[in-house]
């Protein structure tokens, strides 16, 4: 698969989703 | 008596799974004859010694199998059910000297804790959670998420199991509004948890703060998509899905499992590798499992397929023994085993 398709990648995703959601 | 089984072949140990060297090395057969629903391995400490034990799950009966010499197993106890049918076992990874089961009709009603003590010949079962539950799942450091329905919505809830059996702290996570499927895990990632919804979505939570952090939309080529196994590397979250609805569509043949990349922060996804029976190979998809590398399917057609998710084909195809097809198939948590059960009771050990 092209993985340019899934636009930008960040290594810390799941520390900085959680900085973001709802508490 | 406690011994109904069969000893098949001698075969030496192997601890590495390697599905191309499966053979039938022994059967277990409850002696009730029953259905058989389930089956998993556990281990178990029995006379100050932990055991590698098969779990097998009849409709209304659960039994524990301890290891006796080279592929024989000795049926230690079972705990029996009068009201409620057994629907399933729910494996509690790192957990030993319990069996966590889920008994109800169309959907689960009760998920029940069951010990037993070797030293002390007494038992104890002990009733974690109720209600309409949809979901389940054994997490790691002895926790269970199951979701149900309440008469407004949705409710997620993490149990964490005492060492009697008991629920020693409650939390829940942030609801959705879609029926989840199915959870799993993320490889290395103790606090992610992942579902799928009806909906075909995949949605993920953090474990420790209980929020939502993503719900992403796969696509609707697939309906009602198992999630077997999620990991992440390089920033991407790799899924492996199974699927029951899969039709005979592609090229390559009859889809059973497949392998999905998301990105989270985009919550952008598209199919890396689709796992097709080989050609020939009739049937599709009725029940299977994933551990490690490896994936395993009972087929309608009666064969077990198993194959190897890094070389992306087809590795064994072991056919139904006897006149009766298989009904399910599990990888033993505890060795290298495949254990594939039969609907009038029989347990198959490769």
């Amino acid at each position: 698969c092209n993985q340019a398709d899934l636009g930008p990648i960040s290594i810390n995703w799941f520390e900085e989703l959680s900085s973001e959601a709802l508490p | 008596h406690s011994i109904e089984q069969t000893e098949i072949t001698d075969v030496p140990t192997c601890d590495t799974l390697n599905p191309g060297n499966l053979q039938l090395v022994s059967k277990l057969k409850n002696p009730s004859g029953s259905c058989s629903v389930d089956v998993s391995a556990t281990w178990w400490e029995i006379a100050g010694v932990k055991e590698p034990c098969i779990i097998t799950a009849c409709e209304y009966a659960i039994s524990l199998w301890k290891p006796l010499d080279i592929w024989q197993w000795e049926k230690m106890y079972s705990w029996h059910f009068t009201e409620v049918p057994v629907l399933q076992i729910v494996p509690m990874p790192d957990v030993c000297n319990l069996v966590c089961v889920a008994l109800g009709n169309l959907e689960i009603r009760e998920i029940r804790v069951l010990l037993w003590f070797s030293d002390a010949k007494s038992e104890n079962q002990v009733l974690l959670s109720s209600g309409n539950i949809q979901a389940v799942l054994g997490l790691t450091k002895r926790r269970l998420v199951s979701s149900s329905r309440t008469l407004c919505d949705q409710q997620v809830e993490i149990v964490t199991i005492a060492e009697d059996g008991g629920s020693k702290e409650k939390q829940f996570l942030m609801p959705i509004e879609e029926t989840i499927q199915t959870f799993a895990e993320v490889q290395g990632m103790q606090e992610a948890l992942l579902g799928t919804t009806i909906m075909n979505n995949i949605v993920i939570w953090n474990l420790k703060t209980g929020q939502l952090l993503r719900k992403i939309y796969i696509g609707d080529a697939y309906q009602a998509s198992i999630c077997h196994k999620a990991y992440s590397e390089m920033g991407l979250l790799f899924v492996v899905l199974s699927h029951p609805c899969a039709k005979e569509k592609e090229p390559s043949g009859s889809p059973v499992f497949q392998l999905i990349v998301i990105n989270p922060k985009t919550a952008l996804s598209m199919g890396v590798m689709l796992y097709c029976l080989p050609q020939g190979q009739a049937g599709r998809f009725l029940e299977g499992d994933v551990k490690d590398n490896f994936a395993a399917a009972v087929l309608t057609s009666g064969t077990i397929a198993i194959w190897d998710l890094l070389l992306g084909h087809c590795t064994a195809l072991l056919p139904p023994v006897s006149d009766q097809n298989w009904s399910f198939v599990k990888w033993s948590g505890t060795d290298s085993h495949l254990l594939a059960g039969q609907k009038d009771g029989s347990i198959f050990v490769y």
